[in-house]
Parts: C-alpha cells; sequence; structure tokens
C-alpha cells in the first residue's frame, strides 16, 4: 500500500499547477526516496523532475516501489476540488488501476477516486557536475524578465559574465537587454541575485518553454538557473523543506 | 539560423 498525507495541501496544487501545462501524461513515482516524477514535454525540449521528500509529509507509507500513471489536467481537476486550506490524502493499494485523493477541512471531507493508466516512460541520469554558471534570484523578477521578454521576441539569449546575467530577445519591433548584476542583501537574503560562474557561458532558449517554467514561482521566493558546458539550461525552484522542482531545457543551436 | 535541440541527447537513460 501506498498512502501520504500533505497538511499544507496547497502545495500538491501548485506543483500541479507548474507542470500540467509542459506534461500530459506522468508517472508518480513512490519509493522510500519521496514522492517524484520525470517527465519530458510531448516535443522532447524540456524535462522536469519533481521531488517530495517523505520527511515533508506528515505521513509517508510506502510499502513497495509503485508507479502510478496519470493524466495531470485531470489531476489537476481533482486537486481543484478541494479547498486551498485543506489536507490531502493520496492512497493507493498494491495492484489497483486507481488512485484515491481525500481532502479534509475542520468541516468535513471528500473523496475522489482517479483511474489510473499504464504510461511508458524512461528514467533519465541527470549529471549536475558540467555545470559552469549558475544564477540564484528572486524568482518573481525571473518571472517578470521572462514576461517583458516575450512581448517582444520568441527566443532569449541567456549570457553569463563576471558583468552580471543578461536576458537579451529580438523580434519585430526590434530588441530588449535586461542585466541583472550580483546585488546580495545580508538583510533580505531571497532577494539577492548571486552569480557563480567558472566560465563565460551564452546560449538560446525558446521564451514560451521559459515562462511555462515560471508558474512554479508560487513555490518559491528564488530560482536558480544553471548553465551547463553543453548549454543545457536548468531552472530549480526549492519546495520549502521538502525537495524540488526542476525543469531542463534543450538549447537552439546553430544550423 | 537556428533550430531546437532535443533534451533527450543530454540525459542517459537509467
Amino acid at each position: 500500500m501506498f498512502e501520504l498525507r500533505l497538511v499544507q495541501g496547497s502545495l500538491l496544487k501548485k506543483v500541479l499547477e507548474a507542470i500540467k501545462d509542459l506534461v500530459n501524461d506522468a508517472n508518480f513515482d513512490c519509493s522510500a526516496t519521496g514522492f517524484s516524477l520525470q517527465a519530458m514535454d510531448p516535443s522532447h525540449v524540456a524535462l522536469v523532475a519533481l521531488l517530495l521528500r517523505p520527511d515533508g509529509f506528515e505521513h509517508y507509507r510506502c510499502d513497495r516501489n509503485i508507479s502510478m500513471g496519470m493524466n495531470l489536467n485531470n489531476m489537476s481537476k481533482i486537486l481543484k476540488c478541494g479547498g486551498n486550506d485543506d489536507i490531502i490524502t493520496i492512497r493507493a493499494d498494491d495492484g489497483s488501476d486507481t488512485v484515491t485523493f481525500m481532502f479534509e477541512s475542520p468541516n468535513g471531507s471528500a473523496n475522489f477516486e482517479m483511474n489510473l493508466m499504464d504510461i511508458d516512460s524512461e528514467h533519465h541520469g541527470i549529471d549536475e557536475s558540467k555545470c559552469c554558471a549558475v544564477v540564484r534570484m528572486p524568482s518573481s523578477e525571473f518571472q517578470r524578465i521572462c514576461k517583458v521578454l516575450s512581448s517582444i521576441g520568441d527566443t532569449v539569449v541567456i549570457s553569463v559574465t563576471n558583468e552580471g546575467v543578461q536576458f537579451s530577445t529580438r523580434g519585430d519591433i526590434g530588441t530588449a537587454n535586461i542585466v541583472c548584476r550580483q546585488n546580495i542583501n545580508v538583510d533580505k537574503p531571497e532577494e539577492s541575485t548571486v552569480i557563480e560562474m567558472s566560465q563565460p557561458v551564452s546560449s538560446q532558449f525558446p521564451l514560451r518553454y521559459m515562462n511555462s517554467f515560471t508558474k512554479a514561482t508560487p513555490l518559491s521566493n528564488t530560482v536558480t538557473i544553471s548553465l551547463t558546458s553543453e548549454l543545457l539550461l536548468a531552472v530549480e525552484y526549492t519546495i520549502a523543506e521538502m525537495g524540488y522542482i526542476r525543469f531542463y531545457l534543450a538549447p537552439k543551436i546553430e544550423d | 539560423g537556428s533550430k531546437q535541440s532535443t533534451i533527450t541527447r543530454f540525459f542517459s537513460k537509467i
């Protein structure tokens, strides 16, 4: 049997809002490591990795590893049936082809059963060692930059140098360049912009995906943007005390 | 011009 109980149920709602437009169907893997997911978008341009660790739940029981295939739009619909302050319990019996969501509030409870799906998926090894630039900044600022740039162009060039991180785009009406410099706020670390770089790096990415990733903004005050030497982009939002949601995005490359 | 690469080339299957 698998069962988890999340007191702050709104957190799971925010997770679903962050990924449901990027990925249609995905396997949620339940193991001693936690409640996790790895899935690509249908075009295989982006990959999302989610981990919610067992100690973040009020109760977490996983007798054996199971993989629950879910349509994320349907899961989101069910989560919206619960109130924002509800406690959420998710339960699946071994061998069952359904999963049960229970919502509890001081006023009562509600149960929803959702059909599971068989989804073919592969797990991917993620090599963090090739990282050559890391930028941590306020997530709201990153969201604003992606939104502003997508009103001008379709693609953003992200360049990290000793000067800071530059986001640039070009469109029919002209060009846009936004530079964020390192800025460490000791009193409010969540408002800091911190840049760590082993070598300058620059690459371009579709803004449509970047804007999709920023739907995770309500999960965290800060976002960490990493670029590897192979120009793979990783955008990570930590989920307080529990884990993370990471988005990986493949670059646009010269023909 | 530039073309979009796919994510699969960056990850090894487990």
